[in-house]
C-alpha cells in the first residue's frame, strides 16, 4: 500500500458518497446515468465475489462491503424511491448494456491470467469497469447543461483514476517483479475516456463558469 | 496451489 493507492481509493469513495448525498439531498438523480450504476454494480459484484473466502486485509474487505453497498443504495433510489425515480432521465440514457457487456464478457474468455470461473469473472470486472463511465459520458454530451455536483462526481472518479496510474508506476519502480499488464492496459483505456472531460472541467474551473459540453 | 492469482488492489 503506498500514498498512491490510498489516495485513490479515498478519491473513489468520495466520487460516490458526492453522488449518493447529491440524490438524497435534492431527491433528485437528474443528470445521472442509471446504465453507469449498474454497470459499477456488476463491476464491484463480479470483482469482490472472493469477499467471503479470500481475506487479503481489512482495508480492502471494508472498502469492497463499502463499495457494493453504496452503488446498491445510488441504484436503489434511481430505480425505486418513489420521489428519485420520477427524476430519472431515462429519455436521454440509453446506451446499450449489451454492447458493453458483450464485448467484455467475450474479451475475459480470451484474455485472461486464470481459466477458471472467478479469475475470468475478475478479469470481465476489469474490463468492463474500463467503459461503464461510457453511458454517464454520453448523457452528459446529451444534456449538455452538468450541474455541479454531477461534474464532481465525474471529476472525482477520474482523479481516482489517475491516482491508480500514480500507484502502479510507483510499485513498477520500487516492487521487484512486479507487473500487471491486463490491470494496466485497461487502466489506461479508462483514464483515457475522462481526458475531454477533465478538458472541459478545468476550463469551467478556471474561467469560474458552469460547466457546458460542446455538441 | 498456484491456480488462486493474487488480488490486492480494489
Amino acid at each position: 500500500m503506498n500514498l498512491f493507492r490510498f489516495a485513490g481509493d479515498i478519491l473513489h469513495l468520495l466520487s460516490i458518497l458526492v453522488l449518493l448525498l447529491k440524490i438524497h439531498a435534492t431527491k433528485s438523480c437528474a443528470g445521472i446515468s442509471l446504465k453507469t450504476q449498474e454497470l459499477y454494480l456488476a463491476v464491484f459484484i463480479t470483482r469482490y465475489l472472493d469477499l467471503f473466502w479470500n481475506f487479503h486485509s481489512l482495508y480492502n474487505s471494508v472498502f469492497k462491503v463499502v463499495y457494493i453497498g453504496t452503488t446498491s443504495m445510488i441504484v436503489w433510489y434511481m430505480r425505486r424511491h418513489r420521489n428519485v425515480k420520477l427524476t430519472y432521465d431515462r429519455d436521454h440514457d440509453t446506451f446499450r448494456y449489451l454492447f458493453l457487456v458483450a464485448p467484455c464478457a467475450v474479451l475475459s474468455l480470451l484474455i485472461n491470467a486464470r481459466y477458471n470461473l472467478f479469475e475470468i469473472l475478475w478479469t470481465f470486472s476489469i474490463y468492463l469497469e474500463a467503459v461503464a463511465i461510457l453511458p454517464q459520458l454520453v448523457l452528459l454530451q446529451r444534456t449538455k447543461n452538468v450541474d455541479n455536483l454531477t461534474g464532481n462526481y465525474v471529476f472525482l472518479l477520474g482523479l481516482y483514476r489517475a491516482f491508480y496510474i500514480l500507484n502502479w508506476v510507483y510499485r513498477f519502480a520500487t516492487e521487484p517483479g512486479y507487473s500487471a499488464w491486463l490491470v494496466w492496459i485497461s487502466g489506461l483505456i479508462q483514464t483515457g475516456l475522462y481526458l475531454d472531460f477533465f478538458y472541459y472541467y478545468v476550463q469551467a474551473w478556471k474561467q469560474s463558469k458552469k460547466l457546458q459540453l460542446p455538441s | 496451489d498456484d491456480d488462486e492469482v493474487e488480488h490486492d488492489e480494489l
